[in-house]
């Protein structure tokens, strides 16, 4: 699922 | 945040500052795709939708911020700006950007991580960010004799990525859970662009120089 996703990078 | 995330994310600031500066500083943008700057506007705009709903820390969202803005301000540059727009390779600069968008919506539909809007629009802003870089690519390698900053912003680009390979391996070695297929295959295809490139790149310009050689 998307939450489980590391989102921190840009 | 390890230091190659850093460096990399400082490198691509940087990529960015050298090119408003160069525009600003020659009052031109000779050799500088308005295609690509504008489809870095759509990736940027796609990816940071969650600017609205999440918050990371302060530099992360500064950044974003950051992105967002100076992409737009070097469109406005170039195509508004009295002096600079006159400088735009209009008839250089022809890559059909179709090609690229419209694949990357295609693949952003069928292969994501959850068929939600802003997860799609997501995967598309990855997607569509390793290729952005190809119009203006093919327009250094028309237009090869400009400026050297021209280039040096291409370089700091694909310093940019290198280091973001080196921040992934990092992660998933020191970070249990770490994974992103996604954005790896992706980063991975953009850095072997560039690579593509840098092969060219020097090829000429030993080119270049022998044939510049006094007989």
């Amino acid at each position: 699922a998307a939450d489980e996703l590391v989102k921190d990078e840009l | 945040m390890n230091i190659f995330r850093f460096a990399g994310d400082m490198t691509h600031l940087c990529s960015i500052v050298v090119l408003l500066l160069k525009i600003e500083a020659t009052k031109s943008c000779a050799g500088v795709s308005l295609r690509t700057q504008e489809l870095y506007a759509v990736v940027f705009v796609s990816r940071y939708l969650d600017l609205f709903f999440t918050f990371i820390s302060v530099y992360n969202t500064v950044m974003k911020v950051f992105f967002i803005t100076s992409s737009f301000c070097i469109i406005w540059y170039m195509r508004h700006h009295r002096i600079v727009s006159q400088t735009y390779d209009r008839e250089q600069d022809t890559f059909r950007v179709a090609f690229l968008v419209v694949p990357c919506i295609f693949l952003a539909l069928l292969v994501n991580h959850e068929f939600s809007m802003v997860e799609v629009l997501w995967t598309f802003s990855i997607y569509l960010e390793s290729v952005a870089i190809l119009p203006q690519l093919i327009l250094l390698q028309r237009t090869f004799n400009v400026d050297t900053l021209t280039s040096n912003y291409v370089f700091l680009l694909g310093a940019y990525r290198a280091l973001y390979i080196l921040n992934w391996l990092y992660r998933y070695f020191t970070e249990p859970g770490y994974s992103q297929w996604i954005v790896w295959s992706s980063g991975t295809l953009q850095t072997a662009i560039y690579c593509d490139f840098f092969y060219y790149y020097v090829v000429s310009w030993r080119k270049n120089e022998r044939l510049s050689l006094p007989s």
